[in-house]
């Protein structure tokens, strides 16, 4: 993966797994 | 079920049993407190795997990436390669598309424009304005129905031209290719604004493709100056 592309995906994988919803 | 705060004061507090299987009135809050689970808020993941059918949706799913990982793409392979991403991909044609068979949660995903194709716009748009921003590039913006649109805005031509393109995500060829439709925008757009600057009457604008080349072309560099002089020529 080019590098800026992978940090924004990490980025991205990281505030989807960090939020909580009320389900 | 999470508790609604106001309806659980609404119930009285009754005494423990002591009965093993019936320690809790069940008219009472206490009972309600200890059978309904506890009010935590779930991430994507957490609520996939709460509800049985997403959960085996999703458990498919691995398996079939798993036995097919040899035919997908590189893109694919990367953008599956994060868990979140695609627990995000698997909750919305779940919960949001109503799809819960493995083959048509498949073909969503990977052909449709709000599957994994959002994902991977999502990375070249945003690594794209990086780049532009860290090679403080100036690309102008434009006017689009007398509003302003910058390369920050999706609508921005250049930004456009970069989602059409197709890139791949991949280490070698990402930033080569971006470069190229970067400098493309940029030289073509020189090149036209000189044309369209140039003080000489209305071109057909059949012409301009060719008086760019002939302008990039041009062993006297073509400037705001000598424009006049040699659009005619050519």
């Amino acid at each position: 993966l080019d590098p800026t592309i992978k940090k924004h995906l990490t980025d991205l994988d990281t505030l989807l797994g960090k939020h909580v919803f009320n389900p | 079920a999470s508790l609604n705060l106001r309806e659980a004061l609404a119930k009285s507090i009754y005494a423990k049993k002591t009965e093993i299987d019936e320690r809790w009135d069940k008219r009472g809050l206490l009972y309600d407190l200890v059978h309904t689970k506890e009010n935590k808020l779930s991430n994507i993941s957490d609520i996939i795997d709460q509800n049985k059918e997403s959960a085996n949706l999703k458990y498919e799913y691995q398996e079939f990436l798993k036995e097919n990982w040899n035919f997908l793409s590189n893109n694919q392979k990367a953008i599956f390669g994060f868990e979140n991403i695609s627990d995000y991909l698997l909750a919305y044609a779940y919960f949001k598309k109503g799809i819960s068979e493995i083959n048509a949660l498949n073909n969503f995903i990977n052909n449709r424009k709000d599957g994994l194709a959002a994902i991977i716009n999502y990375a070249v748009i945003s690594a794209a304005r990086t780049f532009i921003q860290k090679e403080s590039l100036h690309i102008h913006s434009v006017t689009i129905k007398k509003l302003p649109y910058t390369y920050n805005d999706d609508e921005h031509p250049l930004i456009q031209k970069i989602i059409s393109s197709n890139l791949s995500l991949n280490n070698f060829s990402f930033s080569k290719e971006l470069n190229k439709i970067i400098d493309n925008y940029i030289y073509n757009g020189k090149e036209a604004k000189l044309i369209e600057h140039a003080d000489i009457g209305d071109i057909p604008a059949e012409y301009i493709p060719l008086l760019i080349k002939y302008i990039k072309n041009s062993p006297i560099p073509i400037t705001d100056l000598n424009v006049n002089y040699f659009l005619p020529l050519f």
